[in-house]
């Protein structure tokens, strides 16, 4: 059965987008065919998989608004095989108004996957840094969330706000959508800071917290500039060796489910 | 003249939380009155500066949907003679579909700013990490945008969008808003990365580039979990020298323009 996972998270700059680029590839190398959506209008997802995305160009927004078959917009990795991207475009900016018209405009995205004529094991799909139309349309269309925490104080600020969001969509909207696994990101362990945020976010999540923190590590950051994942990029970093294990443990939690 | 001034980079994670915060910190040490503006739901600049802001408390969202005088929901810093601060609340989550039904939906700020009792020489608006209904009427009420850059490859991916948003703005809705400065952040003089990014910034926005790039330094990161600017948190440290000097620099700026 095909896993829709969402990575959501409206605080910015947690590693929402470097977790969903490098958690597709590591799952693509396990064998697994994946596809990825980039929900950002910003298209960070769609540049860290190396495809193209000019404005105007064939994207996520076709489907979500014009309602073109994903199978129309998706374009597979020229590197992993197994390994698909629906990219967006700046298009997408202006999709949450649009949307707001729109009867079922919590359900365009989750609509759009349902017809996807696609063999993939793995959905996984990159939401911006909001609580908007964009990322409910991925919290309708996912049965599981995946939170990628960043390891500083404010990350635990928005996190009530996120949880309460998920119970609602939850009991209004979508009623298998749970919150899957928590990642621990940016994790630098010389400072206190990241070891007191991590305690806090297990002592509130339990074992929902994946067990494997991803480092702060330079090599994840430099990765995007070459348009590749670090899996590819540096497949020896230890922000690589993090993503392989995480990987690893969400595969097993999804077949246990 | 009272300055108004709005942090806004739709990029998340970039720093406008810690700019916006440690900026109004330095302008009230070097003597100025300042009122710092949470525009963000999370409330991270409300907790930086040491504010409480529970749910259904007073806060920005009475002044920008209710018409309550941004006089009867500021707070003075507890700490820092001189600084104030309008606390966000959750409360403001839902403002963004509250104003698309009202017909001066983008300049509810700028008219309670405009009738805002308080003797401030600068009034720093901090938003959240999207380009909706929030962040516009910040660039409504502004004079100038402070856009805080991270020197990382993904940040640079989201500037064209954000210029020409300030040019829109500019053409259609506030005239007088201007791109005032460009401030690098989280840079990492050890890295070759921070440096490209650095000088691709530089030979884009040239001049308004300030002098002053901020280090990644821990002590920033860590101040926010004591309620504190890192310039009283720890005022030798790297990050609370660059903020002093990015202040004296706009300071500058400000008073030459
Ligand atoms: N573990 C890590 N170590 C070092 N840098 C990282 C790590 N994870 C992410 N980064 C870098 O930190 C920045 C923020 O990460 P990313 O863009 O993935 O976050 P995001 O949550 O998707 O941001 P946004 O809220 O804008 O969508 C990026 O420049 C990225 O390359
Ligand atoms: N120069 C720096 N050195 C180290 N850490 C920093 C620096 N600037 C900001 N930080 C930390 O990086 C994280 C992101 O910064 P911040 O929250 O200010 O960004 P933001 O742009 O306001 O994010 P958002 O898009 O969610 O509003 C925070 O945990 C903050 O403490
Ligand atoms: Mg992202
Ligand atoms: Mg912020």
């Amino acid at each position: 059965e095909r896993q829709v996972l969402c990575v959501a998270n409206q605080k910015g700059g947690v590693g929402k987008t470097t977790t969903a680029v490098n958690l597709a590839a590591a799952l693509a190398l396990r064998g697994a065919e994946v596809v990825c959506i980039d929900l950002d209008p910003q298209g960070n997802a769609s540049t860290g998989l190396g495809v193209e995305h000019p404005p105007g160009g064939p994207s996520v927004y076709d489907a979500l608004i014009g309602g073109c078959p994903l199978q129309d917009v998706v374009v597979a990795s020229a590197e992993i095989p197994g390994l698909a991207c629906v990219p967006a475009t700046l298009d997408l900016a202006g999709a949450e108004i649009e949307l707001v018209a729109m009867p079922d405009r919590e359900f365009r995205l989750r609509a759009a996957i349902e017809g996807f004529e696609s063999s993939a094991h793995y959905v996984i799909i990159d939401c911006p840094p909001s609580l908007g139309l964009l990322t409910l349309n991925a919290l309708c269309a996912a049965r599981e969330v995946l939170i990628p925490i960043q390891c500083e104080y404010y990350a635990l600020e928005g996190l009530g706000q996120l949880v309460s969001t998920i119970e609602r969509v939850r009991a209004h909207l979508n009623p298998a959508l749970d919150i899957g696994a928590i990642a621990l990101t940016m994790f630098d362990g010389r400072t206190r800071l990241s070891e007191q945020v991590a305690q806090e976010v297990q002592s509130h999540f339990g074992p929902r917290v994946l067990s494997t923190a991803v480092p702060r590590s330079v090599r994840l950051a430099e990765a995007p500039s070459y348009g590749r994942p670090v899996l590819t990029y540096d497949p020896a970093s230890r922000g690589s060796i993090a993503y392989v294990e995480v990987a690893r443990e969400l595969a097993a939690r999804c077949a246990r489910n």
